[in-house]
């Protein structure tokens, strides 16, 4: 696959930091199927992008990482 | 609105509350008072009453801190989460922490975070709410900066709290520690005193009341200037923005003072510069440059500075082209072309507008750029044009951009 650029690396971080924040993502660390883990991330994206309204797609697209930097409040929007 | 597993609540009416410690960005007086007007907002609504404690342990300690601060929400640094509050039960329960790495503000300014806004937003949190998906509403989790003067609850933040506690007994309380009274003010109720970054120039603001709001889709509205900024799209007419964003399917309704208290209402002119994140704001003959919610220092500059003749004492409006980095300036019947490249006025101006934009035979109030079509607003009608044929293509409404 293509080296993921820097930048993507650290929205994909961040991303996956505030999808654990706010909307109790929990990355199976040891998961040997990394594509079960994007799934579960693409899953909790669509959860964010729904609850604020935005085109659900389960991208970590521009608008959506745009949303994840406004700053907000510390408690997360759903819980399990 | 939605609240917390199993929906805890405060089993008393009488709740009480203590400041543990104040931010140095803001008078101990003027923590307190917004902390109080953050309570005064829900027991308006609710039969809680709220008490200031002193010493002791009260059901909501409200606090300041940075960083790990002994729970499981450490705080981050400026920006990204501002504050968190936890729901009613003991101990922790009901406490509110604000994030000290963020600069907090008595009112809406660019700079900060009006902690009235963000402590009023914790105590829903405190009381048992949790964060709501509608867009405008107080507990909607993301900081929106606004206007707070007369601030009151989205309907749906009252749905809220009161399918918690109910409805308020016959009249509302106010809290035991009545905070100062309000001093009577020399201005007028719709102006807030600004706060001032030391980089910004006192303005006279023009003590008189502003025309009501017109609706989103009155078939006379028009427009003194329009811009796009950061994706969106604002309107302005004398104090009122009108906002278009591409996240949210409404139309958001703010006023100028809510992001640049300081500029005068009642713009001529605005545009935006897309690639160096700047927009331009014109009034009479001074103009004013801005980026996101920071006035740059040095502003407001005499509009001859951009190349226009003394003559020129005001502009009608302009547009940014932001492919061939031109921005024409529109007055009266004529228009000027500035390079943005060179930050000069093109040789050969200022033309004819008629001469140029096909069956534009008229003044020009506002104009956008939108999706490769310029767009020019004359009263309540705008004119679409094809950016490189400069030909009109159709003629609409003005506020066909708000869905009616």
């Amino acid at each position: 696959f293509p080296v993921v650029p820097e930048k993507e690396k650290e929205d994909m971080q961040f991303a996956k930091k505030y999808l654990e924040n706010f909307y109790d993502f929990k990355e199976e660390k040891h998961s040997l199927f990394k594509a079960k883990n994007l799934d579960h991330m693409a899953e909790k994206i669509r959860e964010m992008q729904s609850f604020f309204g935005l085109e659900v797609t389960g991208e970590l697209n521009h608008k959506t990482l745009d949303m994840m930097k406004q700053p907000r409040c510390g408690i997360p929007d759903i819980r399990s | 609105y939605s609240t917390f597993p199993h929906s805890p609540t405060w089993k008393k009416e009488d709740v009480t509350y203590r400041i543990l410690n104040y931010t140095p960005d803001m008078l101990e007086a003027d923590v307190e008072e917004a902390i109080a007007r953050a309570f005064q907002l829900w027991s308006n609504v609710t039969p809680l009453r709220f008490t200031r404690l002193y010493s002791g342990q009260a059901d909501i300690m409200i606090s300041f801190a940075a960083g790990f601060h002994g729970d499981f929400y450490s705080f981050d640094g400026p920006g990204g989460t501002l504050a968190h509050a936890y729901p009613p039960s003991s101990g922790l329960g009901g406490d509110a922490h604000f994030d000290e790495d963020e600069n907090w503000t008595k009112f809406t300014t660019y700079s900060g975070y009006n902690l009235f806004l963000v402590a009023a937003h914790e105590l829903g949190h405190s009381l048992g709410l949790g964060h709501s998906n509608v867009f405008g509403a107080l507990m909607y989790p993301i900081y929106m900066a606004r206007d707070t003067r007369d601030y009151q609850l989205h309907q749906d933040d009252i749905d809220g709290i009161q399918a918690l506690y109910g409805s308020p007994r016959e009249s509302p309380v106010l809290p035991t520690q009545a905070f100062p009274p309000q001093e009577p003010t020399e201005m007028t109720p719709w102006e807030e005193p600004t706060e001032m970054s030391p980089h910004e120039e006192p303005t006279e603001i023009t003590p008189s009341k502003p025309p009501s709001r017109p609706e989103d889709c009155d078939s006379h509205l028009s427009f003194d200037a329009i811009t796009t900024l950061r994706g969106e799209i604002l309107f302005f007419k004398d104090s009122y923005v009108w906002r278009r964003s591409p996240y949210f399917s409404e139309i958001e309704h703010d006023t100028i003072s809510s992001f640049w208290p300081s500029l005068i209402a009642g713009f001529d002119a605005a545009y935006e510069v897309d690639k160096t994140d700047r927009v331009l704001f014109f009034k009479d003959d001074q103009y004013w440059a801005v980026s996101g919610y920071s006035i740059e220092t040095g502003f407001p500059k005499p509009i001859q500075n951009l190349g226009f003749p003394s003559s020129i004492r005001k502009i009608d409006a302009a547009v940014h082209d932001q492919n061939t980095k031109q921005t024409y300036f529109f007055v009266g019947n004529k228009y000027w072309s500035f390079n943005e490249n060179t930050k000069s006025m093109e040789r050969g101006y200022p033309r004819k507008i008629a001469a140029d934009f096909q069956g534009i035979g008229h003044t020009v109030d506002a104009a956008l750029q939108k999706n490769g079509y310029f767009y020019f607003f004359h009263g309540s009608n705008q004119y679409e044009v094809d950016i490189k044929k400069k030909k009109l293509i159709r003629t609409m409404k003005s506020n066909s951009w708000f869905n009616c």
